[in-house]
C-alpha cells in the first residue's frame, strides 16, 4: 500500500495583495482547509484519488470566496460562465465542460461527461443535458452571485472605459 | 480557478480543476482549465497537475502535460519538471501563475511565479498546511 497525498489551490479572481484583509486571509485559509478535509477524509478511508479531487474541488466551488462555482467572476456582459475538467491517471479517462452555467458544482458536470459519455469535452446545452441526466443539482443565478465579484467587474469595466491599461498579471488570473 | 491533485493508497493519481475564468473576460473565452494537457492532466506513469494563472499561455505551452513529458522523456523529478515549466516556459513568456502537482509516490510540488498562490497540502501523516504567499 502506498502513501496518499493531496494538494489544492484556490484562486479568488482579481484579488490584489493590497486588498487582502486579515479577515479575508483567515477565510481563504479556512476554505483551503475545508477542501483538504473533504479530500483527506476520502483518501484516509481508502477511497480513490478521483473521488478525493472531486470532493476537494466541490468544497472550493461551494465557498463564495473562490472563483469557481458559487462566487465565479462575471464576464464583460455581466454573466457567469464556468469551465471544469477532471482526469484519472490510472486510465487517462477525462471529462470537461466549457462555458456552462447552472450546475452547482461544474466539476461534477465534467465528471458526468467522463463517466456517462464517449466524449472528453462538452459545451453548451448538451453539457447541461448530461448534468441533468446525471441528476446533478442545479441552482438559480442568485446562488452564484457575489457582491465582491460584481464590484470587481464594475471596477474593471470602469477602468477600461477610461482607457486605462492594467498590466497587473493578477487580473489575468482565474 | 480552483483545483486539486491527489495520489491514493493504490498509487493512482487524479486531477480536477474548475474556474469562472477572468474578471470581465470576453464571453465565450475558455482558458486552460478544461483543456486536458494545459490546465489539467493526470497519468499514473508521471503525475497529476492542476494549473492556475494566465490561461492563454498555459494553453500555448501545454503546461500540465509538459511537466509529465519532462518526467517521462527526460527522467526529471516531479519537482524539477514542474519548476522548469512554471519558472521558465511560463514565466519567460508572460505566463504568470502556478501549478500543484503530485506523482504516484505521493510527492507534492506547488511552484508559482507570481506574488502568491492560495494553496494547501496534506499527506498521510495528517499534516495539514495552507499558504497564501511564499
Amino acid at each position: 500500500m502506498k502513501r496518499f497525498s493531496l494538494a489544492v489551490h484556490g484562486g479568488a479572481g482579481t484579488i490584489l495583495k493590497a486588498n487582502l484583509t486579515p479577515e479575508l486571509e483567515t477565510g481563504y485559509h479556512a476554505g483551503l482547509r475545508a477542501a483538504l478535509d473533504a479530500g483527506h477524509a476520502i483518501l484516509a478511508a481508502g477511497g480513490s484519488a478521483l473521488d478525493a479531487v472531486t470532493a476537494a474541488v466541490c468544497a472550493l466551488e461551494d465557498e463564495p470566496l473562490f472563483n469557481a462555482g458559487r462566487g465565479a467572476v462575471f464576464t464583460s456582459d455581466g454573466k457567469q460562465e464556468m469551465d471544469a475538467a477532471v482526469m484519472d491517471g490510472a486510465t487517462r479517462a477525462a471529462g470537461a465542460v466549457g462555458g456552462i452555467f447552472g450546475p452547482r458544482n461544474p466539476i461534477r458536470a465534467a465528471r458526468a461527461v467522463m463517466e456517462h459519455t464517449d466524449h472528453v469535452m462538452l459545451i453548451g446545452p448538451n453539457a447541461l443535458n448530461v448534468a441533468h441526466a446525471a441528476d446533478l443539482p442545479f441552482a438559480e443565478p442568485d446562488y452564484f452571485f457575489t457582491q465582491a465579484r460584481w464590484d470587481a467587474l464594475q471596477s474593471t469595466l470602469e477602468m477600461r472605459s477610461e482607457g486605462c491599461e492594467d498590466d497587473d498579471p493578477a487580473r489575468r488570473h482565474g | 480557478t480552483v483545483g486539486a491533485v491527489a495520489c491514493d493508497t493504490h498509487g493512482t493519481v487524479a486531477a480536477a480543476t474548475s474556474t469562472g475564468g477572468m474578471t470581465a473576460k470576453l464571453p465565450g473565452r475558455v482558458g486552460d482549465t478544461p483543456l486536458i494537457g494545459s490546465g489539467t492532466f493526470a497519468d499514473n506513469a508521471t503525475c497529476a497537475v492542476s494549473g492556475t494563472g494566465h490561461g492563454e499561455v498555459f494553453i500555448r505551452y501545454t503546461a500540465a502535460s509538459e511537466i509529465a513529458a519532462r518526467m517521462r522523456h527526460a527522467g526529471q523529478s516531479l519537482e524539477d519538471a514542474a519548476a522548469h515549466v512554471v519558472m521558465h516556459d511560463l514565466a519567460e513568456n508572460d505566463g504568470s501563475g502556478g501549478v500543484i502537482a503530485v506523482d504516484a509516490k505521493g510527492n507534492i510540488t506547488m511552484p508559482f511565479n507570481c506574488d502568491g498562490m492560495y494553496r494547501g497540502r496534506v499527506t498521510q501523516d495528517g499534516a495539514f498546511e495552507t499558504f497564501i504567499y511564499r
